[in-house]
């Protein structure tokens, strides 16, 4: 089984917004 | 077709044409005569048994019919119009009279002659030069008198030690023939590594000139009034007199040889300011090809030699950088193969051929390496800045490493048993 990519919007990037990918 | 090239396409030495370098150039002479117009006799002998006879002449700078200049030194010579630069009458001695001829480049010469049409000097000493005039050294002495006058032993043996060294001899210094001697000086002849010219850089020097000076130092002291002897009068029509004036006079001045282009060029070109250079092949440049192109520098510059053509080649760097340097540690280390080092590579390649990602990029195997492409960027991807565990991707495979329960090749997936988080710290959480 092929698992879905991970999706970004589900963060919550409030105390890590220096992870958050820069094309998001 | 190229000389410098086989019929595949293959490097092989090639060099310019033998040459007499000197013809049509300009000579620097620090004498020359008919300024003011003057009378010079010689003894002229003949062929058959009748006695030689005197033959007096006007030398008038200002009359073309009667000039001497410095260009008869290198013009066209033929046997029945023998024109001959001549000096000032000259009465004291030692006299130098100097003839500098600069070839414009550096040639490989394989000898010097001159052809007098007055009795040949006693004393004379040929010097080369390497920088353009700059320095000169001695390179060959001929004398009646070695030690004498040039502080140097007759007729010295030429060794494997000494063959770099200017030698004196006392041949060619007789007196006869009065008019017509040569003095030719052959670079190579008796020097032991001639014979393996190829492999000797001390005689590949020692043939490597840019200039030629040749120095009359003393004349042939004449044996009877009136041989090779001129008018001391400042009257040109007025009869010789008995003092010991002596001239020197020249027909041909030659310089044999190549132009130099170590094995890389057939041929040499004036360049846009009339300089004469090689025309390099070989992936090489310079005035005699004697350094290799921008980005040909995976191993040394080296001399083509009969075996070996040793061509510059080009860095690999598989179409990512336009710079490299060489390295001979490299170069040894690869059993002189290969010494150049690829500088700045781009498009996200690095290492010394630019042949893997540089990190925080991971290989895309569906492209060869040398597509600019090549190196696929994972730092801006959604995923790789949350799953990845590091930045640094496999090379081969582009995997990059997986936070705990993060799958896929750039970490962009939940593993079996695993769901999303809403931590980006912990993306992939175990299902309970």
């Amino acid at each position: 089984d092929v698992m879905p990519t991970l999706d970004m919007a589900l963060f919550d990037w409030t105390d890590y917004e220096d992870m958050k990918p820069v094309d998001t | 077709p190229d000389p410098c090239y086989d019929d595949q396409g293959a490097a092989r030495r090639c060099i310019p044409e033998f040459i007499n370098a000197a013809f049509g150039k300009e000579v620097m002479v620090s004498s020359v005569c008919g300024r003011p117009a003057s009378r010079s006799c010689s003894v002229v002998e003949r062929s058959d048994d009748r006695p030689s006879v005197r033959s007096c002449q006007i030398c008038d700078a200002a009359d073309p019919r009667r000039a001497h200049p410095a260009s008869y030194l290198t013009d066209l010579n033929s046997a029945h119009n023998l024109t001959c630069w001549q000096s000032e009458n000259l009465n004291t001695s030692p006299h130098n009279v100097t003839l500098t001829l600069s070839l414009g480049k550096k040639f490989e010469i394989t000898y010097v002659s001159l052809q007098f049409c007055s009795p040949r000097p006693e004393s004379l000493a040929i010097y080369k030069s390497m920088d353009y005039g700059k320095t000169w050294m001695p390179y060959q002495f001929y004398s009646s008198q070695c030690r004498r006058l040039y502080n140097r032993p007759n007729k010295a043996s030429i060794t494997k030690q000494n063959e770099q060294e200017a030698l004196c001899t006392d041949g060619h210094t007789d007196l006869y023939p009065l008019s017509g001697g040569l003095i030719a000086f052959s670079t190579l002849d008796g020097r032991p590594s001639g014979k393996d010219f190829d492999n000797s850089p001390v005689l590949q020097d020692w043939v490597t000139v840019t200039d030629i000076r040749v120095v009359f130092s003393r004349p042939q002291l004449p044996r009877e009034q009136g041989l090779g002897a001129a008018s001391n009068s400042d009257d040109p029509m007025a009869v010789t007199s008995s003092l010991p004036t002596y001239f020197y006079a020249v027909g041909d001045f030659q310089v044999g040889g190549r132009c130099k282009c170590n094995g890389h060029g057939s041929r040499c070109l004036k360049d846009k300011e009339g300089k004469l250079v090689c025309d390099c092949k070989h992936n090489t440049e310079g005035p005699e090809c004697d350094r290799c192109k921008p980005f040909h520098y995976d191993r040394p510059w080296q001399r083509a030699n009969a075996r070996e053509a040793n061509e510059c080649l080009a860095c690999n760097c598989n179409l990512h950088a336009r710079r490299c340097r060489f390295n001979m540690e490299l170069y040894k280390l690869s059993g002189r193969k290969s010494g150049g080092v690829c500088m700045n590579c781009r498009h996200n390649t690095a290492g010394r051929h630019c042949h893997y990602c540089k990190e925080g990029f991971y290989r895309d195997m569906a492209r060869p390496i040398t597509h600019r492409r090549a190196c696929k960027g994972s730092r801006k991807s959604e995923s790789f800045s949350v799953g990845a565990a590091g930045k640094t991707c496999n090379q081969t495979t582009g995997q990059c490493p997986c936070k705990d329960g993060v799958t896929g090749i750039t970490c962009n997936r939940c593993a079996k048993g695993y769901q999303q988080s809403r931590s980006p710290v912990a993306p992939c959480i175990k299902i309970p």
